[in-house]
């Protein structure tokens, strides 16, 4: 009789555990999901700059692929889609957060001065403006190696898997994309190009060529058929590489083998900073991450929030402080300079990160927007237009 | 330039950013490997220490100095995190503040946050507005004394690329000005 007891007992409290356990899923399950937008993914993302190239880093993350391994897939696929923008003849600055370490790393593999450069090059500053084409401004491309670096140390999925996407796009019949036709049909851009190696590219005899005309590029095909089976190590130390440099020697680059097989990315802690709640990490020089977390930090001190930016007194008083913070900060690129090559200014970006810095700035913003170019440091600034 | 934010599964983050410089690089092209050429040498143009106006010369190795940005933020409290980066030359850094401001401080969306006219303040302390950028705001900031740019920028390049992790949810969003589109699951 008691054991019966016992068991009715247990039975209906199991049944109520049920029940609450049911009740409690009920409320917070579809709470949780309504916190969502509807345009909201619920597990990663890829942001690049064609839904072509988003969508491969997508899929290499969906077959297991670390985002390190996405970023990498995206980025080759650019340099297809995009090549106004990047590719293999170019530079990459990648930050790297690891979930299960709680660490931010750098890898920075920007270019680099070839060993051999014309003595006289900066005296072309000017005159080259505002494109600045020809050989004797090439630098040491990183882009591969950097790839490299970053897929040694985050890298899930095999190296070749990373190119098959672009390579499947250019051998199954690449077609100009829209934003590149912009490009290439741009009237201060195209007498450049027809003038120069690209126009055997991306010109149909006498014209640029349109959108959706058909793009071959059978040769930069190869080229990531080869890195894939190869590795990076062929352009930097192989066939590839001597190929490259013959190539561009005849239109006057002075590059060399011995540049290629130079270059060595650097890994390097990220800048941190504190910024309200968050924790901004961001490349230090000669990357711009002092220069953002110097504006951001100057102007959290100002408390701007949807509130006070919601009439529009206090919008033009936010732009307003946002361009005196701008102003401050032309004045401080200066401290960009490379440090391992300029070590004197070794440290120099870090005081972009105080505090006191900031607040001493803030102090100096006020209500004009008149002050003099020496009240930002701004005086014999000459242009900023780096990349 | 070209920038590329990713949020991975695990909650780990990758942000990128590419470049061989001015659109078409050098526009030195090497046809037996397909590979554009850059022009990054250009940006040692513009290193000079205030005040001076010698230019130091190249040292072998060094590398110009840089407005990109591919960045990180992270709220450990809140279990949010946005991985941002952005493109567009000397834009760039204008372009991911905003971007930045617009999204954690006054609550924009993040492809709103992303999509919103931007301005930028050029070598000459000048104010350069994107087009479409709001007109009353123009008006107040030029009554404040802020004095825009006489020579209106031909074009603005400037192209952000961002995903927002708020607890479980995942938004991602690619700049409108590129025809650039995100994706996920």
């Amino acid at each position: 009789m008691a054991w019966g007891h016992r068991t009715t007992v247990c039975l209906v409290l199991l049944g109520v555990s049920l029940g609450l356990a049911i009740i409690v899923l009920a409320v917070v399950l579809p709470h949780h999901q309504a916190s969502c937008r509807p345009d909201a993914f619920t597990r990663a993302a890829v942001a690049a700059d064609s839904k072509i190239c988003s969508d491969i880093g997508r899929v290499i993350l969906q077959q297991q692929g670390s985002p390190v391994d996405a970023a990498i897939a995206a980025l080759i696929c650019t340099g297809v889609v995009n090549p106004q923008s990047m590719g293999l003849g170019g530079g990459v600055v990648f930050t790297i957060y690891n979930a299960s370490t709680g660490k931010v790393e750098v890898i920075n593999a920007r270019e680099t001065v070839p060993a051999s450069h014309d003595q006289r090059l900066l005296d072309q500053c000017t005159n080259a403006l505002p494109l600045c084409t020809g050989a004797q401004w090439i630098g040491v491309p990183g882009e591969l190696r950097g790839y490299a670096e970053a897929h040694r140390r985050y890298g899930r999925l095999p190296w070749a898997q990373l190119f098959q996407p672009t390579i499947a796009l250019l051998r199954e019949g690449f077609r100009v994309p829209p934003i590149l036709s912009q490009f290439l049909n741009t009237s201060f851009l195209q007498p450049c190009l027809n003038s120069s190696t690209l126009r055997q590219l991306f010109f149909n005899g006498t014209e640029t060529l349109r959108s959706q005309d058909p793009l071959p590029w059978p040769a930069l095909a190869n080229t990531l058929e080869t890195v894939a089976k190869e590795g990076a190590e062929v352009l930097y130390t192989g066939k590839l590489g001597q190929t490259l440099v013959e190539d561009i020697a005849w239109q006057g680059s002075q590059l060399t083998v011995q540049d290629l097989a130079a270059f060595r990315p650097k890994v390097v802690e990220p800048l941190e900073m504190a910024l309200g709640n968050y924790t901004l990490y961001s490349p230090p020089p000669p990357a711009g991450g002092a220069i953002l977390s110097f504006i951001l930090n100057v102007l959290k001190g100002f408390n701007f929030s949807a509130e006070t930016v919601a009439g529009p007194e206090g919008k033009v008083n936010m732009y307003h402080h946002l361009v005196e913070a701008l102003k401050f900060a032309v004045g401080q690129r200066w401290r960009l300079w490379d440090p391992y090559s300029h070590p004197g200014i070794q440290n120099i970006s870090q005081d972009l990160l105080r505090e006191t810095l900031a607040q001493h700035i803030r102090q100096q913003i006020d209500g004009r927007g008149d002050h003099q170019l020496s009240h930002y440091n701004l005086s014999g600034v000459r242009g900023n237009s780096m990349g | 330039t070209s920038h590329v934010s990713v949020l991975g599964e695990d909650g780990s983050a990758v942000a990128a950013t590419s470049t061989i410089n001015t659109p078409f690089g050098a526009m030195v092209y090497s046809p037996r490997t397909g590979i554009l050429l850059n022009n990054e040498l250009l940006d040692l143009c513009w290193r000079h220490k205030p005040g001076s106006t010698v230019t130091p010369p190249p040292v072998p190795g060094e590398q110009p100095p840089s407005s990109m940005v591919p960045s990180i933020l992270i709220n450990e409290v809140q279990g949010s995190k946005l991985v941002i980066g952005g493109a567009g030359g000397e834009l760039i850094i204008s372009a991911v503040t905003q971007a930045i401001v617009n999204k954690l401080w006054l609550g924009f969306s993040l492809t709103d946050a992303i999509a919103a006219p931007i301005l930028h303040v050029n070598s000459k302390g000048h104010v350069e507005y994107e087009p479409k950028f709001n007109q009353e705001v123009r008006k107040g900031l030029q009554d404040r004394g802020q004095s825009q740019s006489q020579s209106q920028r031909p074009v603005f390049l400037n192209s952000v690329q961002a995903v927002f992790q708020e607890g479980p949810c995942v938004y991602a969003a690619s700049d409108l000005r590129k025809a650039g589109k995100a994706s996920g699951y």
